[in-house]
């Protein structure tokens, strides 16, 4: 395990410790756990607000990355895939947007999991922003994909936090579903 | 237990704290 990340003084700490985790996976190439796992590199953990905004300044945002990048920002300890203990019984909210929204709408999907604006206790494992071709998805992970008021809950603070058109197409998958077709989306 | 929360509009104000680097 990591060793605690100190909050200094005059600093306002979050109800978590958060990794921020960055992967990228070649074009074309059929996703494994393996190599999924291989892509996965830890890229900063943050335990207050001074300290995500100052990693969040330096961070790229998602329109300057290239095509299948993936951000994601995950509770500490929380390992951003299926198989980890917490997201194994999970699944998760996914958001398709189209080019152009995704760097307003990321921003606003994280300061509202910092700022616990979910209000499902410890359900949310972490959130990612996929980087595609033609579009841009969000998801939220949660620990217990059979629970309908929580994910119902997780649903609605999404569409009113990222503040999306009426029209948008929100979906939900459980991880064990994504595990057997070998698909994330 | 006790939540720690915060505002949007109060996170965005903390993004140019000094303490934020």
């Amino acid at each position: 395990p990591l060793p605690q990340v100190e909050v200094k003084p005059g600093e306002h700490p979050l109800q978590y410790t958060y990794s921020l985790w960055f992967s990228r996976r070649a074009p074309g190439k059929q996703a494994t756990t393996q190599n999924y796992d291989q892509n996965l590199q830890l890229l900063a953990r943050f335990a207050s607000v001074e300290q995500f905004w100052g990693y969040y300044s330096r961070c790229l945002r998602p329109v300057d990355l290239p095509s299948h990048s993936d951000i994601h920002i995950f509770k500490d300890g929380i390992k951003p895939m299926w198989e980890d203990s917490a997201n194994k019984n999970g699944g998760k909210w996914i958001v398709r947007l189209r080019k152009g929204l995704a760097s307003r709408c990321w921003e606003n999907m994280i300061l509202a999991m910092l700022g616990e604006q979910f209000m499902v206790g410890d359900e949310i494992c972490g959130a990612v922003i996929s980087v595609r071709f033609q579009e841009d998805i969000i998801s939220v992970w949660n620990r217990t994909a059979q629970d309908s008021i929580t994910t119902g809950k997780i649903r609605d603070t999404l569409k009113r936090v990222l503040n999306l058109p009426p029209t948008t197409v929100m979906e939900y998958k459980t991880h064990n579903d994504s595990l057997k077709d070998h698909s994330s989306f | 237990g006790t939540r720690i929360i915060y505002e949007r509009t109060f996170l965005l104000q903390m993004r140019n704290s000094p303490l934020a680097k």
